[in-house]
């Protein structure tokens, strides 16, 4: 998946990326 | 995490020495929160164990879109808790080296 950054005026990075299927909690 | 309906984990290995860490936060159970998160998935972002303040980490994450205002609490009490077991397991690796 592809992942996307932003960048907060405080400086702090934040990636953004599709959370991985095996991590999701089962329905 | 349970409760919060977030979850936060570490993003890299914890050598135990580093200040600052990479952590990643996602959604779990969007019912557990006030507001309506925007769909985004895995939110990486570092954080000194030191220096920073999970109330700052969370405002910036409210004003950068992923949560509205009215949920930066549960995201600060859920990167706090987190932020606690990091501490606590690190206390606890010394102990057993000692």
């Amino acid at each position: 998946g592809s992942a996307t950054q932003v960048v907060h005026s405080a400086g702090r990075r934040f990636i953004v990326s599709p959370v991985p299927e095996s991590r999701l909690r089962e329905p | 995490a349970e409760e919060t309906g977030l979850r936060v984990e570490l993003a890299e290995e914890d050598d135990g020495s580093k200040d600052s860490i990479a952590m990643r936060l996602w959604v779990e159970d969007p019912k557990k929160l006030k507001g309506k998160p925007k769909d985004n998935g895995a939110i990486e972002f570092s954080f000194d164990l030191n220096k920073e303040n999970p109330d700052d980490v969370a405002q910036e994450m409210v004003d950068s879109g992923f949560f509205q205002e009215c949920d930066s609490k549960t995201v600060a009490k859920s990167i706090r808790d987190r932020v606690a077991l990091i501490k606590w397991r690190r206390e606890r690796c010394q102990q057993v080296n000692v």
